[in-house]
Formats: structure tokens, sequence, C-alpha cells
């Protein structure tokens, strides 16, 4: 949870003033995925791990709960608006900052672990692990990058050069997957220019 | 950060993004 009271106090009432009640929702997710990261982390490395997964989780929702509140002070001077209820509502977009928070602690914490019983099998957290994990479409995670990376000034040259390659690689494949969202954006797209301008002739 | 490559253009933001604009 937030690194001191006093700062999660600041979190909370500032949430509130962005128009939600983060006890409810937010603090459900972060327990319920909480969950679902431990025991993925301790099934990939060995349950002799599993506090190491736990101490990762922690550092994760730290940088998650900081970064969620720069974003919505940023967004604040950026549209004058206060009201982010519909945002903050979005389930997707909190996974999202959550993932890429935990991508990052992953990633500073090194990419692979050995068993923790000895056998050699390796297993590679690093990206997209994460995505796996929170059953995540690659494509949400992309849209949330920039703004983490905007809003985060402590993040260091190697931390960014590893996020930018997440997004070329969501970009050049995951997130032409089959069941991306990229392809209902295609689709609404098309749509609307379909509106705007005459449909072309079937010839074409 | 210098070498980032920043994509997002002007007036887009996460909450455009979210489609909670």
């Amino acid at each position: 949870l937030p690194q001191t009271p006093v700062r999660g106090t600041n979190l909370i009432k500032s949430l509130k003033c962005f128009g939600m009640n983060p006890e409810d929702s937010i603090l459900k997710r972060v327990e319920s995925l909480g969950h679902i990261f431990k025991k993925k982390f301790a099934e990939a490395v060995g349950q002799g791990c599993a506090e190491i997964g736990s101490q990762r989780y922690q550092l994760g929702v730290r940088l998650y709960y900081r970064v969620m509140e720069s974003m919505l002070k940023s967004e604040e001077e950026r549209l004058s608006v206060h009201n982010f209820s519909k945002l903050l509502n979005d389930n997707i977009f909190h996974t999202s900052l959550l993932a890429c928070a935990l991508e990052i602690v992953m990633a500073t914490y090194g990419r692979t672990a050995s068993q923790s019983d000895g056998t050699s099998a390796e297993t590679d957290l690093s990206f997209p692990w994460i995505l796996n994990v929170f059953d995540l479409k690659a494509f949400d995670f992309y849209k949330v990058i920039e703004s983490f990376i905007k809003v985060e000034p402590s993040l260091t040259r190697d931390m960014i050069k590893h996020l930018e390659r997440c997004e070329h690689r969501i970009m050049e494949s995951l997130a032409w997957q089959s069941d991306s969202p990229l392809f209902d954006l295609i689709k609404q797209s098309k749509e609307r220019e379909g509106q705007t301008d005459q449909p072309e002739p079937t010839s074409t | 950060p210098q070498d980032y490559h920043f994509g997002l253009e002007e007036g887009e933001g996460i909450s455009e993004l979210f489609d909670c604009d």
C-alpha cells in the first residue's frame, strides 16, 4: 500500500476529489490481483519464493498508486476537469497501470528466476509474462506506457528503454493477435470514415 | 526523457485513450 500513511491519505483524498470512493473498488482490485500475481509467481518460480513475489507485488502497488495520483493531477491540469470517475471506474485502466508498474519492478529485479527447489527450469518473468498473469490485452497495456513515462520522473533511462521495447513488441506483433481490441478500434474508425465520405464503388 | 519518442499528439492523453474524455 502507499509508502506512508500521510501519502496514502493524500491519494485517497485526491481520489475522492476526482469523483470516486477508492476503498471499495481500487483496494479490492489490488487485493484480488495480488492473489493472482502471487499465485502465478509461486507457480513460475516455486513456493519457496512466494514471499519474494509478495514483496515485488507490494513494490508494484506503491508505484501504481504514485503514478495514478500523478497521472490524475496531470490530466486535471491538461483538461481542467476534476471528475475522473469514468476513468477511475475503468477496470482495464487500473489493471493496465498496475501491470505496467509491476513490469517495471520485474524488469528491475531481473528477468529470470530459477526454480526455488534448485531444478534447472528457468522461468522467464520478463514481458509479456505480466500480460498473461492478468489476462490483459497487449494493446490496453500499450495505452498506459507513454503517460506512465511522462508523469514518473524516477524511471531510469534503462527502464524507459525497456518500456519502449515493450511498445515496439506490442505494435509489431502482440497487438495484432486475433482477440486484440485494436481491431475494434480500426473497425470503429473505418465506420466513422464510412459515414464521412461516399461508399467506395463495389468494383474497387 | 529526451530519448523516448513521445507519440501522443496535442490533446491526446490517458483520458482520450480510454475513451473517458
